[in-house]
């Protein structure tokens, strides 16, 4: 491991350290997505003090063993080795320590519910501004600083083992080096910009003879994308769809029928479509798009990976938080222009070469793969 | 006393919805 600072040997921390402590209480505090060391010194300190103010002197303390390992924390009673808490450690959003205090931070689950309202109500919300719920558990220890530094040092081998699972080398850069690039990349924001224009948001009525099909082909918007729902990839001649005239190929359907696509899955979405066949009126809720998708990455160096993997020229996996994602690089997307040069017949080699060489702002036209078969005649379109 | 924050560099790879109860 290059050179992970802290108390213990990094083989030591695979297999798991243990800390005797005292467990004060838990408590729930609200946060935003990534918050300021400030606003963390702020959580930590109202942590202690809500758990140290419910039971005042009176306060019971539990004696606990301090599980620390690079998979997770877990928290056993001393006497009967009973499990309390299992946190994975990639949940552990930060730790404090204060005197003889350690404050565990960890990130509870979203309600799906409330992760979707968020996405209908408010498209294009930023993720900064959403409220995450975080559990704090708070204990008290003689060696709480040593515990922390074990849990940082936690941190970074893990985080070391995460890198080289994604091809980079730690050892070509500096933790603080890597954070640095992802947050120099701006986050390309032309869909959010485009998503909140109302201009670009139509509410349509499309009329249709009873027993008829709607005459469309419909995709997955593309892993990665900033509003998961279907686009409109085909429409067959004469179909009602195409009658209309106010459909275009690459549109995002947002909802049918008052009937929100949102975030389902693609056969779901077939399914409400191929559920309209006895209406003879359809509204349609869409944000016209155009059918080719924009992305910029910014690599400053060879060095830094892309974060996506390319096979014969359909971008089939991208890195969490790496720099791709930031530049709007979707999954199942076919890759049609790179730096100003098309690419659809170029060899599988040739594209992953002119990637892998690549530095500066790498400018990429993408559509989602079955799209581009459908609109290149290579796929039958099967009109629902 | 002192209070000092480590940051799990892990967390702005992580979906909050992908995170444990």
């Amino acid at each position: 491991f290059v050179d992970v600072p802290g108390p213990c040997e990094p083989e030591d921390l695979i297999d798991g350290i243990i800390f005797a402590a005292n467990y004060l209480g838990s408590t729930q505090l609200l946060s935003e997505r990534n918050p300021s060391k400030n606003i963390r010194m702020m959580q930590a300190q109202e942590a202690v003090s809500r758990v140290k103010n419910t039971d005042g002197d009176a306060q019971t303390l539990t004696e606990v063993d301090l599980f620390i390992s690079t998979q997770r924390i877990k928290v056993l009673n001393a006497d009967s080795q009973e499990t309390m808490m299992d946190n994975a450690l990639r949940t552990i959003s930060y730790i404090a320590d204060i005197g003889n205090i350690v404050v565990l931070m960890a990130r509870r689950r979203m309600p799906r519910t409330a992760s979707q309202d968020c996405i209908e109500t408010t498209p294009g919300a930023p993720e900064a501004k959403k409220q995450y719920k975080m559990i704090c558990h708070v204990f008290e220890s003689e060696d709480a600083q040593l515990i922390a530094q074990s849990i940082g040092q936690a941190f970074s081998v893990a985080y070391q083992e995460f890198l080289r699972a994604n091809g980079i080398n730690p050892e070509d850069l500096s933790q603080k080096e890597y954070s640095d690039i992802i947050n120099t990349q701006e986050m390309y924001n032309d869909d959010l910009i485009h998503f909140s224009n109302s201009e670009n948001c139509k509410e349509l009525q499309l009329e249709k003879s009873k027993g008829e099909i709607l005459g469309v082909v419909i995709v997955e918007s593309g892993w990665g994308s900033i509003l998961p729902t279907v686009i409109l990839a085909n429409m067959m001649n004469g179909g009602p769809a195409a009658r209309s005239g106010k459909l275009s190929i690459g549109d995002q359907i947002m909802s049918i029928n008052n009937t929100s696509l949102v975030g389902l899955p693609l056969a779901t979405c077939q399914g409400i479509i191929k559920g309209l066949k006895n209406q003879v009126q359809v509204k349609m809720n869409i944000v016209s798009c155009p059918p080719v998708t924009t992305v910029l990455i910014k690599r400053p160096d060879l060095k830094y990976q892309l974060g996506f993997s390319v096979q014969n020229g359909i971008i089939c996996s991208l890195m969490r938080g790496g720099i791709a994602e930031r530049g709007g690089v979707r999954v199942g997307h076919r890759i049609i222009e790179i730096n100003g040069q098309s690419v659809v017949a170029t060899a599988h080699e040739k594209i992953v070469q002119a990637l892998s060489n690549s530095v500066g702002e790498i400018h990429m036209k993408t559509m989602p793969a079955a799209m581009f078969r459908l609109l290149t005649g290579q796929e039958t379109p099967m009109y629902i | 006393s002192a209070l000092t924050i480590t940051i799990n560099p892990m967390e702005k790879h992580e979906q909050p919805q992908a995170a444990e109860e």
